[in-house]
């Protein structure tokens, strides 16, 4: 038993001797046994975690808005995240597929399938990490532009200046792609989302390759990939069981028959 | 009645306190949430205890039915139940959790932590 949690130093701490009184079948020791019992769930779980690694940013955003909390602040006043009170981050699945060849477009793509149209969008950012680029000799010192488009079509959505001679640390660079979610269906009609990147030099429109910007994607972290936050805002007061639902809906899906008997009882004591 | 209650208590005798905000503390992990919440592992959470009977103080901020309720209530304990002491001031927390497309998501989740209880 792995936890994929977080554990907030300023998580209250008061009365710890405190817990929820469970009885019989329905106690953490036993639970803790059907799990030990299980490899197949055991396994399942740790991928599942395994899986997702959350971006600083992420962490970020949780701490400052949660320690707000603790000090009567509403955190949907924060200028930063635009009134929402969801925020969600979707991290690229793109690849840059030619390896030698110089990267002139480069597509960032998401899924978004699991947007609800319940909630209100209210926002939405690419945030891209550039890295220093390796060969400086290669990349000229001075002005260069990157743009963001839709896939599909040339018109622009955002844009960035960046300076080769200033901007030789790391870090990341945030482009508003607001202008994809507005005057569209709503992007859960719509599975996958998909974005590129272009750059030039300086004012003109003589592409480069991003390569030499620092936005190569070869050999990666999960923590350096692009997200695209998306900031919602819910329409009415939503409960824990709908995340619940989905999650057995998910995992419902993912699992085989053969293994789901065991998992189903345990997860139903669970619940 | 609510005269020989407070001469009871004077002398020790084991009486169930009126309605107030109580402990209660959640822990994630132990309700088996941890493989999909990442923060908070726990958090105090509260809940509402006690009595609401004859005479309701005023920061209980009893409804006007809650006062009928309790005045019958004392008036004759078989044919009316006291009313309920329950949260009447709930606050929000913020959590980072997995989704079903593992996607990692912060929300605000209204109505998480009580912070005053009344009878109603």
């Amino acid at each position: 038993f792995q936890s994929a949690a977080l554990i907030s130093s300023s998580a209250p701490r008061r009365n710890r001797g405190t817990r929820i009184p469970y009885d019989g079948p329905r106690s953490p020791k036993f639970l803790k046994e059907i799990f030990a019992s299980s490899p197949s769930l055991s396994r399942h779980r740790d991928e599942f975690k395994d899986a997702v690694v959350p971006h600083d940013y992420m962490i970020s955003i949780y701490r400052t808005y949660s320690a707000a909390e603790k000090l009567g602040i509403n955190a949907s006043f924060f200028r930063s995240s635009k009134s929402a009170n969801t925020i969600t981050s979707f991290v690229d699945r793109g690849k840059d597929d030619l390896l030698h060849s110089p990267l002139r477009r480069q597509k960032y793509l998401f899924d978004v399938s699991t947007l609800s149209d319940k909630e209100e969008l209210v926002g939405a950012e690419l945030r891209i990490f550039r890295k220093a680029p390796g060969d400086f000799q290669a990349s000229q010192p001075g002005l260069y532009g990157i743009h963001l488009l839709p896939c599909r079509s040339e018109r622009l959505l955002d844009s960035r200046t960046i300076d080769l001679q200033e901007s030789r640390k790391p870090g990341w660079e945030v482009l508003d792609v607001w202008g994809m979610f507005k005057n569209r269906h709503h992007p859960s009609q719509e599975n996958q989302l998909c974005v590129q990147l272009r750059g030039t030099i300086g004012k003109s429109e003589t592409e480069i390759d991003l390569k030499q910007l620092g936005f190569d994607r070869n050999g990666r972290s999960q923590q350096e990939k692009a997200i695209l936050v998306v900031y919602t805002r819910s329409r009415k007061r939503e409960n824990l069981f709908n995340e619940m639902k989905e999650k057995i809906k998910s995992r419902g899906s993912r699992w085989s028959e053969e293994e789901s008997g065991l998992q189903f009882k345990a997860r139903r004591r669970r619940r | 009645t609510a005269l020989s209650n407070r001469h009871g208590k004077r002398h020790g005798k084991k009486s169930k306190s009126r309605c107030s905000k109580k402990a209660l503390h959640v822990n994630f992990k132990e309700l088996g949430w941890d493989d999909w919440i990442i923060a908070p592992l726990d958090y105090e959470a509260y809940h509402c205890e006690g009595l609401c009977d004859f005479p309701l103080r005023s920061h209980l901020e009893p409804t006007n039915h809650a006062i009928i309720q309790t005045l019958m209530n004392s008036m004759d304990p078989n044919s009316t139940p006291p009313s309920c002491c329950v949260p009447t001031k709930l606050s929000p927390i913020s959590i980072l959790y997995i989704d079903s497309g593992n996607n990692v998501v912060y929300k605000q989740y209204e109505d998480m932590v009580v912070e005053q209880c009344g009878c109603r």
